[in-house]
């Protein structure tokens, strides 16, 4: 279904999710 | 400035006066030094030093200090302003800026363009693209053929790469995210917002007349 990479990557990478910053607390 | 700044001066090496950094940075001064709250946590959960050393922002992002990821990697090494191989507090509030619902729209492109960027040249080449699809494939388990992963980055490069060099420049990026704002929902974080509800003890430290 992904035919734009970067929508793959930015949508499927938890490397790039920094709200779990937040949830450590 | 109180006591906020020469204890934090002395025990937070690189620690700049949250005054300064929010009238650099989206933030409040009160939000500054709600995030130094965060600060001391994640920089104190290996190495009590108070910089923030990369298996810290692992262990903060995934609770596994052990985890090797591309794109963690790359958000510190750009978090990592200073290039010391850690991020003191001044480098993590302008860093954390970009992502905040109110930094400029313009902040938030350039930082996404950096990301994606990983040599630093200035250009995101395609052999890039495909080295994060594949950090991806492995890292979500899927399996993709190598011709469809060709297959998807023919149609992006087709796409982006305007001017088909085979790397997209800033311009180009700029347009394309125009086309794809879907693409900068990662540069925001609405935790952001709330920051100084989610940190309350920041009042306790704190000796900023603002608050």
């Amino acid at each position: 279904p992904f035919y734009n990479a970067f929508e793959f990557i930015s949508s499927m990478s938890s490397g790039f999710d920094l709200s779990s910053l937040f949830e450590s607390k | 400035m109180g006591c906020f700044h020469s204890t934090a001066s002395k025990q937070f090496p690189g620690h700049e006066d949250p005054v300064i950094l929010a009238s650099q940075t989206a933030f409040s001064v009160s939000e500054v030094e709600a995030l130094f709250e965060l600060y001391k946590s994640i920089s104190s959960s290996v190495i009590d030093d108070g910089l923030i050393n990369k298996e810290e922002f692992q262990l903060a992002l995934f609770k596994n200090r052990k985890k090797e990821n591309l794109f963690a990697n790359r958000i510190f090494e750009l978090f990592d302003v200073k290039k010391k191989g850690v991020i003191d507090f001044g480098d993590f509030v302008k860093s954390l800026s970009v992502f905040h619902p109110n930094a400029p729209h313009e902040d938030k492109i350039d930082f996404s363009f950096k990301l994606y960027d990983l040599d630093g040249t200035g250009f995101i080449e395609r052999q890039e693209v495909k080295q994060m699809l594949i950090a991806l494939l492995c890292e979500s388990g899927m399996k993709l053929a190598d011709e469809t992963v060709e297959i998807i980055l023919d149609k992006t490069f087709l796409e982006a790469d305007v001017n088909q060099d085979g790397k997209i420049d800033k311009s180009e990026w700029q347009n394309f995210v125009r086309q794809n704002p879907s693409l900068l929902k990662i540069m925001t974080l609405p935790y952001l917002r709330d920051i100084t509800t989610t940190f309350p003890s920041f009042v306790f430290h704190s000796e900023v007349d603002e608050i």
